[in-house]
């Protein structure tokens, strides 16, 4: 629904609005690799969705904290200058569960939001015609 | 900044983009405002128009609102988690979550935090969206627009250097750029183009 301001929002829905669907991930906070931990599965699909697992792994992702899901960890953590443990402290699962555009970080299977600015420096000196380029090594 | 594989942006010859809202929505003026604002915000820094038109199948861009599975193969989730998502160009599908509690502020202003933390400000998620349909992908700088995420009850929807940076090096400056921009930008401008021309500041 649409409110012209916070306060117009009535209060049933201010509290279903905090039912936040991904808000069970905080269950998981001090898992890491090596746990089996139930309903650890959607955190993969969640993961998966946003880019941090391959789209061409299949979707039946079991409750083992693997590998693949150690590295997801770490590179989201990385994405978001969280500090790199591949471990689901509360603050990593803090930033996870917020509410977020739903296109994903990385696509192709290349993380470019960290790093993403590119190494070329443009300078225009005008809005239109050639442009000085140059190039930091 | 970073950018969609291949680094897609709208063609030289396509730079006067239209947009329309699915008529099944049945929006009210001052939710479309909200949207006008929005892309003002990036019109101001690149030479690319957006004017509203109302035959939403032959928009260039076409912004709806749905709730779960919409067809696209990325179903919304309710309140709260996706709030939105939008594709790159030439695409111009902009799809938002019907069920979430939208903030439609009205008074417009800058970054600031709402009162209540159930609501998502519809302007931030715009103009956050509309970095997408030209071509611009996540960012890791926490308080650009392009940031995937937004804490609720929080309005964010000016432009940082990260922003313009990623977007003037995909289309260039807007000729009428002079490095500040206006804020607030007009709200009742039919045709959104950038040459409002009032100062303001990054």
């Amino acid at each position: 629904g649409f409110y012209p301001n916070s306060s117009a929002i009535p209060p049933d829905l201010r509290r279903n609005a905090t039912e936040n669907v991904w808000n069970s991930f905080m269950n998981f906070t001090g898992c890491h690799a090596g746990m089996k931990v139930n309903g650890l599965y959607k955190l993969k699909q969640y993961f998966q969705h946003f880019g941090y697992i391959r789209q061409t792994l299949p979707k039946n992702f079991t409750d083992d904290f693997d590998d693949i899901l150690k590295n997801a960890v770490e590179t989201y953590q990385r994405n978001f200058h969280l500090n790199i443990t591949g471990e689901l402290d509360e603050l990593t699962l803090k930033h996870v569960v917020m509410p977020r555009c739903g296109v994903p970080d990385i696509v192709n299977g290349t993380s470019t939001m960290h790093n993403g600015r590119r190494r070329t420096y443009e300078v225009s000196f005008s809005g239109k015609g050639p442009r000085f380029h140059a190039v930091k090594r | 900044y970073s950018f969609f594989p291949g680094e897609p942006r709208w063609p030289e010859r396509n730079r006067d983009l239209t947009y329309a809202f699915d008529p099944r929505n049945s929006l009210t003026e001052e939710v479309k405002s909200v949207f006008s604002r929005a892309f003002v915000r990036w019109a101001e820094v690149i030479p690319v128009t957006f004017t509203r038109v109302e035959v939403f199948s032959i928009s260039d861009i076409r912004i709806g609102f749905y709730s779960g599975d919409h067809g696209d193969g990325e179903p919304f989730d309710g309140v709260m988690g996706t709030l939105a998502h939008a594709f790159s160009p030439p695409n111009g599908h902009f799809h938002l979550d019907g069920d979430e509690n939208w903030i439609v502020s009205g008074d417009v202003g800058g970054d600031r935090l709402l009162s209540v933390t159930a609501a998502v400000d519809l302007e931030s998620v715009a103009v956050h969206e509309i970095g997408h349909l030209l071509g611009l992908g996540h960012s890791s700088v926490q308080d650009s627009i392009m940031y995937p995420t937004i804490t609720t009850g929080r309005r964010k929807v000016d432009l940082t250097s990260d922003d313009v940076e990623g977007v003037q090096y995909l289309y260039g400056p807007n000729p009428n750029f002079n490095g500040s921009r206006s804020t607030p930008p007009p709200s009742t401008q039919q045709r959104d183009t950038g040459d409002s021309g009032a100062a303001g500041g990054i």
